[in-house]
């Protein structure tokens, strides 16, 4: 069981490494380290990330956006190695910006042949990159309600959606 | 296999039988604070059989059961049902569908049901063992949770990898 | 000083709930309550939401959004009883919809009487709201730089301002 | 009293020296991921005498100097001044303006300044007692804390009753 767990961290490893790069951009890169080698059933993982252009840091000193991508990067690298029929993300993206939305939206779609995804968000970015839509509202003060705004048959959105928030 | 639907009512917020159906690709849910996004989240997870009241955000598990608003009374019990089609082979079923039900009451009593005859949590977990489908995968990520997969101690992310082997 | 807590406390209650109604809008209201009224020093302290037409229910139950609104309405209610001279605010409106961004900054702008804002955001809304803007950019990768944009005494944005992210 | 200017020399991302200059009302702070906007943020709460280098983010003190990038070597000591005006009657000083300023060097060593003349941190503390402004103090709220105001367990909660107090 410590070769199989050697050969899954191996394989994480190298996974985070290439979303790593995906979502941050060339010239950045990011490891993962066993704290013990010694003890690889017991120790601690250190994750180190590189922006571009920077030095490479624990992610302690990642920005809040940094260490969501970085997170990010290490949830896929796990879905790359088993993927599940589908993935539910909630507000995943409340801290990034514009351009690391972008990247994130993209790595996203490269799932997608795999994996259906299931996105909450309050982003108009990653709104724009859905196949389908779905609104929920509260016009009865406490009582859900759902307004389904396909438009994956369609080229644009209905013109009475309600425009998403922020 | 693939997520084609589902179905809440008394669930939380979603008071009135509400149904969400699923194509390939990307969903994405939108709407103002509190209007019941992460509701929907909560009863994914609950539907696949959570156990923890608190891993959705109550103290029980009745806590889930639509409790009333200014102009409506509160509902006797919650009930969620997930729809997945093509599943042969990864589940392993005779059916092309199957669908997974769940209800609480205010007793905090509770049943499960496959194919709308009753059956265990064990059957459900059993069935969905292996697909990465289920609570403890990373596959269902709550608001806010992402930064716990790096703030976690180092000893905590091996949960990580243990369930990725 | 039992008297001394009981005393501050009824005051932070007091602006709790005017902050809250403030920021939630009309058919709102919320409490705080202590936990053990025969042991008030040592006890713990419960708050109470009702977001309109909502029941009042304890702040676990409560969305990402309206979790973020009710802290800031106890955070503003701290500030009334003992204004600071300035305050650092660093993405508090990273969860809130635009509606509630909008009755956010309103509340804040209520204080720029009493206490200096400096308030680190993405948001649109926010930004507009601002009488200085700064910009800080990383041009040379890993090293930060400003760029102000100042628009107190001009009335628009210079028109090379970066544009603001999300 | 107000704030009226922050200046940072080898704080963090902030290599070359840089000032704020502030004006009442309100100031926003913007740019994209990882630009150094909660670095401002930072260099606030140290130069107000902040003694936890975890609470900067940082593991140890001079984790807040500058660490060198792809084009650019690392400095050997971080500083940032802070300087406010009107302050005779909420401070009691004898100036209008007073100006703080630390230091910190890649050994560990550091300096506190009043006004450019050495001083100690208790110096600071004294001075700022009483008037909101400070490391204790919720005026300053760090990014992704605001929870924390509700989430931490009652008891914790009465640290902002006893400070409002
Ligand atoms: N059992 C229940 N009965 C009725 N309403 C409930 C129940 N449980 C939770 N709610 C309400 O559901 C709302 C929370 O919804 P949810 O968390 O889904 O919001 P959201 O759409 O994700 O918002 P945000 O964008 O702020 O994250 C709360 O206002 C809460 O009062
Ligand atoms: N001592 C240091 N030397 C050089 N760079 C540093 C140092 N400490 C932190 N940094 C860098 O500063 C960046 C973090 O900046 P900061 O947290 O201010 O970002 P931000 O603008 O708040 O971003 P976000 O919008 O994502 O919150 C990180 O990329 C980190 O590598
Ligand atoms: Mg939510
Ligand atoms: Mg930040």
């Amino acid at each position: 069981t410590t070769d199989m767990f050697s050969k899954t961290f191996e394989q994480i490893n190298e996974n985070f490494q290439v979303m790593f790069k995906k979502l941050f951009g060339t010239g950045s890169s990011s490891k993962l380290v066993l704290v013990n080698e010694e003890d690889i059933l017991e120790c601690g993982i250190e994750v180190i990330a590189r922006p571009p252009g920077k030095r490479p840091q624990t992610v302690s000193l990642l920005s809040g956006g940094e260490r969501t991508l970085t997170a990010v990067a290490l949830l896929f690298a796990i879905y790359m190695i088993k993927p599940s029929p589908f993935c539910l993300l909630d507000e995943l993206d409340a801290a990034l910006d514009a351009s690391n939305i972008n990247r994130f939206v993209d790595v996203l779609q490269g799932f997608l042949g795999q994996s259906q995804f299931l996105v909450i968000t309050h982003n108009n970015r990653t709104i724009a990159a859905a196949d389908v839509l779905y609104g929920i509202t509260m016009e009865q003060s406490g009582v859900s309600k759902i307004v389904a705004m396909k438009f994956k048959d369609h080229e644009k959105k209905k013109p009475d959606a309600p425009p998403p928030a922020t | 296999v693939y997520l084609k639907s589902l179905e809440l009512v008394g669930f939380k917020s979603f008071a009135l039988k509400t149904k969400l159906d699923f194509e390939p690709g990307m969903t994405a849910v939108v709407g103002p604070n509190g209007c019941g996004k992460s509701n929907i989240a909560d009863a994914v997870r609950w539907v696949l059989g959570e156990q923890s009241a608190k891993a959705l955000r109550g103290g029980k598990m009745e806590d889930c059961i639509f409790n009333g608003t200014d102009g409506k009374r509160p509902l006797g019990m919650a009930e969620t049902t997930i729809t997945f089609a093509d599943c042969e082979n990864v589940l392993g079923t005779d059916y092309n569908e199957i669908s997974i039900a769940r209800r609480v009451f205010r007793s905090g009593e509770g049943q499960y049901f496959m194919n709308k005859a009753p059956c265990r949590l064990k059957d459900i977990q059993r069935l969905f063992m292996g697909t990465g489908i289920g609570t403890v995968s990373y596959s269902i990520m709550e608001q806010g949770r992402i930064d716990q997969i790096l703030s976690s101690r180092p000893e905590d992310r091996r949960t990580i990898f243990e369930e990725a082997s």
